[in-house]
Parts: C-alpha cells; structure tokens; sequence
C-alpha cells in the first residue's frame, strides 16, 4: 500500500484547491510559521477519520471549514482526498487505485467517500484497521507530540500503545 | 485479546532496546508492564539511561534526550508493526546537530521501507528529503503550495523561502 | 486584592495589545477576564489573531505563533512590571528564521533594562549575547562549563562545540 | 538589583563547583542535548525556594542531589548560592550584596541561607516577594512552556497571572 497524493480544498488554510503527490522515500513539508504544515498533518489525520478536536486543534466540527481572511468570506464545504495505490490489496478492498474522501459542510455532519462511492465512518475505520492508520495511530506524529510517551503517566501510556496494536 | 498485546508489547519492548543501542553506544532503554497479567489495569514503565550516565527517572531526561528516546521507539514500531506511511512534524525541533545528524541517518534507512512525510524548519532534515513542498501565505491565512525537486544546484535557493 | 489585580491586569493587557501589534503590524491580541467581579472564580481569555487572519481560537494557532503570542505577553510584563533578571530556556524552539529576527530584536531592546539568560541552540539568538557560556559534558553524566567572550574573531570557534 | 554569580555544587549533573558570573544584557547558554543547560535553569529556580517537583524536574528533594555516573560515586549534598548586587536595596534587607544558599542532604531537608546565616524558606520567599522572583516567577520560563499560558484553561491562566501580580 502506498501513499499517492492527498488533495484539500476549503480544510483550514487551504481556501484553494491544492494537491500533494507522493513517491518513495521522504517528502519535506517546510515553510514559515502559520503558513499551514501542520494543518496539512490535520488534513491527513481528519480525511482518515479522525473525530478527537484536540488532535485536529479545532474547537467544534465546523472550525476545519476555512473560516475567510480580510478578503475572502468563509467558505460553506471542506473537503480532503487521499489516494493510496493498493496493487498489494493491504487494504482490504477489490481496487488496485483507493480514494478516501470526507467532506464537511458547515451544518451538517461530515460525509464519507470511499471511491466515490458514500459510506459509514465505521467503513472507513474498518478498512484501515490493521494497516497502523486510521485515529490514534502512532504514524502520525503531531507538532511537540514526539516526547509525549515518556512525559505521560504509565496507564496513559498503555492507551497510546493499544492503538498501536 | 491480553496474550496478543502482551506478545506485540514483548517484541516491540525488545526492538526498542535494541534501536537505542545502536543510536547511542553504552545507552541502555527498557520498557516493561506494570501488571503483565491484567490488562485492564496494566500501565508501562519506561527507563532510559544515557552512555555514561546513571538510570534516572524519565521526567530528568532533557529535551532532546527524551526525543531521541521515544523517535528510538517509533522505530522499534517500524521494524515490528510497519505502516504504509508516517507523518512527523517538527519531531527534530529540540535536538542538537548531533541528534539531527543520527535522526537523520536512521529516517532514510527505514524510508527505504515506508514513505515519509517530514514537517521540518531544520537544513540539515530538509537535506535527506527526495522532494520538497514549501508552503507559504502569499495571500495572508491561505496556505500555498509550491514544490521543488531538491537537487544540487537548486538547494540553495529552495532554503532561501522558509 | 481585587482591585489591584484588575488595575495590574488592565495594564498588562493593554501593553499586551500594543506589544503584539508593534511586532505584527495588522495583528491584535486580545486578553481579558471572564469574571471581573469575582477573583475567585474569573478565568482569562485570550484571542490573537495574526496579520491578514481571521481570529480563530488560541487551539489553532500554530506552534511559532503561539512562542510569538506568548513572547509578547512577557515583554508587556517586562514593561509593566520588570523582573531584575529573566531566564528564557529554548524559547526559540518553535521559530522560523524570521520570528527568530523579531524576537532577537526586542529581546536586545528589553535587555538593556534587565538581565537575561537564554538557553538556545539558535545560531541568530546566540549573536544577541554580550557572553556566552558553553555547557559541555567532556565526562558523561558531569556537566563542565567553559566562557566565552563572544567577539566576531571568536565567533566561528565558539559556534563549532555546539 | 542586579544578577553577580551563581555557584553550583552536587546540584544534578554540576558534580564538580561550577561558577557563572553575569554582566548585563544579555549572556547565552549553549551546548548540547543532555549536557545540562535546563540543569543551570533548575539550579535558579531551586535556590529561589521552588518546592514544586514538577517544575524542578524531579521525582523527590534528593533527585536534585548528583547521582553519580559510570566513574563517579552519588555525592551526599548539593549546594548552589546566587549572588546579588543590592545596592539599590531593592531587596528589603541592609546589604549592598546579597547571597541565598540553599543546601540539601539526602537523608534530610533542605537549609536556606542569606548571607551565611541560616534563615526558614518563608524568608527567603519574603526578601523576594516584589521583586519577581521566587517560585512561579514568570521571570523564569522552563523549556517547553513558552505557550504554557496560551494552552491552559481560562482558570489555569488566571492562577499564572496572580503568581506574577
Ligand atoms: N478553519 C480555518 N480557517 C482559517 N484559518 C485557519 C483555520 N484553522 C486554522 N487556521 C489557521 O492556520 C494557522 C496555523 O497553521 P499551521 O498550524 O499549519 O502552521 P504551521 O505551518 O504548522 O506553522 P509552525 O511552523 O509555526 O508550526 C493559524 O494561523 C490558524 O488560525
Ligand atoms: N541528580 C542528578 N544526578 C545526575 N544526573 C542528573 C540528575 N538530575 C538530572 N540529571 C541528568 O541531567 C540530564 C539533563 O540535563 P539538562 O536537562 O540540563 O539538559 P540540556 O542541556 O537542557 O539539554 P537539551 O538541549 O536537550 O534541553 C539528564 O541526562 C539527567 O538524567
Ligand atoms: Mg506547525
Ligand atoms: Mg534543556
């Protein structure tokens, strides 16, 4: 299973539609404070079904949507794609090319996509069981997180490590 | 299910010993439950002992000692329970040119295995990388992304936007 | 008392206000208290919002805006209530080269009315100081301290132990 | 009231008696992870009559005693002693130049003096109060907690603010 590319439009920062590709190896992300690095490491974890609003730094559902600049009004809909190329079929699912989509509009709740096709929140939790991602897995580790299992209590640290498993 | 975790754990707990060794000769890491027995109630102690320096409790650790302690355990989780992928933002912000230098080493061997994404304000992390996106606010709270292949002659000018 | 509180706060909110707004042009922070009536039981609230930003809760700023906003808040305190010496350990941490810039500046400013020690692994912040003060650990586990009088000559030496 | 010296013995990793003057403006400390900066820190807050185990880094009174390494035997005492011009007296206290000691052995307490003679904690909190100083001075800023007062809660804040009021 590899990472292909993620897209987001109108999450947080990104009030344009803008698209990351991924190859092998390793990508830096880099930039001047406040310009949207970690709203990018946001974007991933929310489109993987992240619900936790302090792992997304965000008060309530709707503050993902971009919420305007001295210019532009807020926009209404936040949407994050991430494709995966699962020729390996690690995830378990009859398609050599996989989409994940999330949508949310400012009154309703967020919607689920898998290959365009719509699903439950459980689907997409359920596809991604067993490939290490998906809410609380150790693969995405957020701004000032990386010491977080040493300064936490040992049952906190249990819970961290369960998600893992 | 208790014996799968406690299995997962042994093996991970294991590893981890193992990275931090080889991160830091003389260093010694362990990991172990409080209650093996009963997982519901189980906690997981963590000592670190740097080369040279006696076991203390982890909260003496400074910063970057407890950085490099736990990026030892995330791969021992790469080498025993491998994801697709990782994210790591800012994970290099507390280390010094040493610690970048060994991260660094360590990050593109297990990259041979596992994509990577790095958040980074660091030259020397940003060196490792096979492509570059460089994110700015040309327009003031709207994020633009441009991205660069980093090669040679283009280094310098690419680390001249951050 | 209450009315002591209230007056001090007032005037390290206001300071905080112009402080931010001088080191941001464009931007305002805000801080206030939830309950003035009732010392023991007001909390404080906060708002900043960066230059060209809309204001969004203090959670969602980011790391180097967040040092910004804080640092801020220490140099309205410095103006309105100075401390003969200030200790900043890695204050620098979250920053980009340019908040690095603007930091450095107002520290100069503010360190001609008070002493400070600043802990840092940043280049640009060590060439602020009047003296350096090098911490090695030459034996492991015993830290040994060695000065240094920061002069251009010396500069390049003095940053290689780092 | 200016910063003179401060001396450290036994105090964490200053096993050997350790002497930093200061001037004024500014003076950097630098080195490596590990080597004992946030440990110079430390030393301030300790001697200024900090009680708190969680600000100190430290489980109990004597894990701030050296504890020894690979070579070296624990020793028995840490001392460390700051010294102050006090010419303008803004230390209530008749002396041009004032030194605060604090001593700590493993089996015992911890002994305050001013000026070599030994006094009660609540007098060095009582020379310090108006100065800024003393334990939850915000005159001191530990590593990591530069955005301490941004992420407590409203209440957590108000408590931060009266320590320095
Ligand atoms: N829904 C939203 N609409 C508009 N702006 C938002 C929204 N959510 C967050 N932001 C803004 O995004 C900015 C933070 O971006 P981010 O955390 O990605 O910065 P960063 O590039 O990681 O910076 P640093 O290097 O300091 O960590 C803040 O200014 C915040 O107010
Ligand atoms: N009582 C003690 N005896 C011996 N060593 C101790 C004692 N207390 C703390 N230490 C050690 O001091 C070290 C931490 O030092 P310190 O936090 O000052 O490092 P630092 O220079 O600030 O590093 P960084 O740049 O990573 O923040 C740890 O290795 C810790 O185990
Ligand atoms: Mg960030
Ligand atoms: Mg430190």
């Amino acid at each position: 299973m590899k990472l292909k590319k993620i897209k987001a439009f109108g999450f947080k920062t990104f009030a344009e539609p803008t698209t990351l590709e991924f190859g092998e190896g390793i990508t830096a992300v880099v930039g001047p404070n406040g310009s949207g690095k970690s709203n990018l490491v946001d974007a991933f974890r929310w489109v993987l079904g992240e619900t936790s609003s302090r792992s997304l730094r965000s008060g309530k559902l709707e503050d993902v949507i971009f919420a305007g600049n001295e210019k532009r009004k807020p926009l209404g809909l936040a949407e994050v794609s991430v494709t995966f190329d699962n020729a390996d079929r690690r995830l378990p699912i009859d398609f050599t090319e996989v989409e994940i989509t999330r949508r949310a509009y400012r009154a309703g709740e967020s919607e689920y996509f898998i290959n365009r096709s719509q699903v439950r929140l459980r689907d997409i939790i359920e596809l991604l069981m067993g490939t290490g991602l998906g809410p609380g897995s150790y693969s995405i580790v957020s701004q000032g997180q990386i010491d977080a299992f040493l300064t936490s209590k040992p049952t906190e640290r249990r819970s961290l490590f369960e998600e893992t498993s | 299910t208790q014996a799968q975790f406690n299995e997962t754990f042994e093996r991970v707990a294991a590893e981890f010993a193992k990275s931090y060794a080889q991160l830091f000769p003389g260093g010694v890491a362990e990991m172990w439950q409080t209650n093996p027995e009963n997982l519901a109630e189980t906690g997981i102690e963590i000592a670190v002992q740097p080369p040279g320096k006696k076991r203390m409790p982890p909260m003496t650790l400074s910063g970057g000692e407890r950085a490099m302690a736990c990026a030892s355990l995330i791969f021992a989780l790469v080498r025993t329970k491998p994801s697709p992928f990782y994210l790591l933002d800012e994970i290099d912000a507390a280390l010094d040119d040493s610690n970048v230098e060994i991260l660094s080493n360590t990050l593109r061997e297990l990259s041979t295995q596992s994509q990577m994404l790095v958040v980074t304000h660091n030259k020397k992390t940003m060196e490792l990388a096979e492509r570059m996106y460089g994110v700015t606010m040309a327009e003031p709270g709207v994020s633009s992304v441009i991205s660069a292949e980093l090669t040679k002659a283009d280094e310098q000018r690419e680390l001249s936007f951050v």
